[in-house]
């Protein structure tokens, strides 16, 4: 489904040059449940706006479901992104003055639900991330873990055939973060792509197999038999 | 140094009224290290953000060295955390279009220091926490852990006699997280008090102490002997 070849990413500053990917080689199907793992500033979401659709590549190809989206254009990239893609950004990304419910129903305004239907799915995805009852909270009325927990639920809302989350769990509780683990396991097993960037052993142990992501390059790729 | 009388805060929203705090009571001495830990909304931000003389308590009393904070007028407040409080913001609070070095140089230009000094111990501050060669990035050209790293430098830059930190490695992986906490122990045994928030046990175990909170009481105090 993801088919990452020696994709690059650079970035020019005037006098200097980051390189943020070196080349990196990868292929994830559809049904993984793949965790990406690596130092802080390695490559790691800049490797995820690649593949959700957010970025292109400086060079390399990237094919999702064997169209090479790396030359695609704007809208055309918006448009598979809508549709198939739910993601969870480390930063949040919420709307400064929009309530919980509206934050989650913005992906079903973009697919066109009617506002009953949208309303409903909103209100039980949040129900699911354990907000039920913090509809109506804006997100300066929210503590850290339930404005990840929107953006999740957000993530989810369209039923995404794939769902890419960057640190799902990095402002949550061991128990909430495990609750928000078995959500993404229920919905891998009913097939479900999952790619979830995390740097804590026991949120990675969940997925089937680990990128190791060091300085912009792929060193390691372990799908040890016991996940 | 941090005595928090039967603390509540209380949120009015319409038809509904959220409890964040329900009435907390603790001490804490100069110079300790004190991990707070709960899970997602229990009213550990709330709490920072009353030690920090960010927000008052609704009821309740609360003396910063001696003195009733609680009742002062909000320049008095912002006087004294200027002056000695560093605080790492649970979502890092950064100026949108401000370079990393002049992010930390902030608390330095409200404390009157000269340029060029502003400057010396800022490079010096993002130098410590692994971002020397960041010092011209601006937020959106950081990776996650970086901008947390420097909201790290920009509180501890100011020299502060008080510490709080908000879940401060939340975004960093395991390495450099242990790097911020060598550096916060390196502070303690000088004489720092220090006030953290983490979700994670390997880091609440470089504190000597911890408070569990749920659903804004405090329900634990935990200074077990083999810290
Ligand atoms: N301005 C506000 N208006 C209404 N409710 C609020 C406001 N700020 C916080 N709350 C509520 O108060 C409770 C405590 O929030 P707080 O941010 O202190 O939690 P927290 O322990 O820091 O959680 P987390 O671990 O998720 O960061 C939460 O239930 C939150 O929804
Ligand atoms: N727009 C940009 N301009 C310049 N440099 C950038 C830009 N975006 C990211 N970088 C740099 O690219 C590198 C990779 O960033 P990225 O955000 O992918 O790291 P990361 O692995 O997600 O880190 P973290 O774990 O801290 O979130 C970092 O060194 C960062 O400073
Ligand atoms: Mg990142
Ligand atoms: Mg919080």
């Amino acid at each position: 489904m993801i088919d990452l070849q020696d994709v690059t990413k650079r970035y020019e500053m005037g006098t200097q040059t980051v390189h943020a990917l070196r080349g990196l080689t990868a292929h994830i199907d559809t049904g993984e449940f793949v965790a990406i793992m690596g130092p802080s500033g390695s490559g790691k979401s800049t490797l995820m706006n690649i593949i959700g659709c957010l970025d292109r590549p400086t060079t390399g190809r990237y094919l999702l479901d064997g169209t090479d989206v790396s030359t695609m254009r704007g809208d055309a990239q918006a448009a598979i992104r809508n549709r198939h893609v739910g993601f969870v950004f480390q930063r949040f990304n919420l709307l400064a003055r929009t309530d919980a419910r509206h934050q989650v129903e913005l992906p079903l305004v973009y697919s066109g639900v009617a506002a009953r239907e949208r309303r409903q799915l909103a209100l039980e995805a949040l129900k699911a991330v354990g907000l039920g009852d913090r509809a109506d909270h804006k997100p300066d009325e929210l503590s850290g873990g339930q404005q990840q927990r929107v953006a999740i639920a957000r993530a989810l809302v369209t039923s995404p055939s794939l769902i890419l989350a960057d640190e799902p769990t990095g402002a949550l509780d061991t128990t909430t973060g495990a609750e928000i683990m078995g959500i993404f396991e229920r919905l891998n097993a009913a097939g479900i792509t999952i790619v979830m960037v995390t740097h804590e052993p026991e949120v990675a142990a969940h997925a089937q197999r680990v990128l190791h992501i060091r300085d912009g390059l792929l060193v390691a790729d372990d799908s040890s038999p016991e996940r």
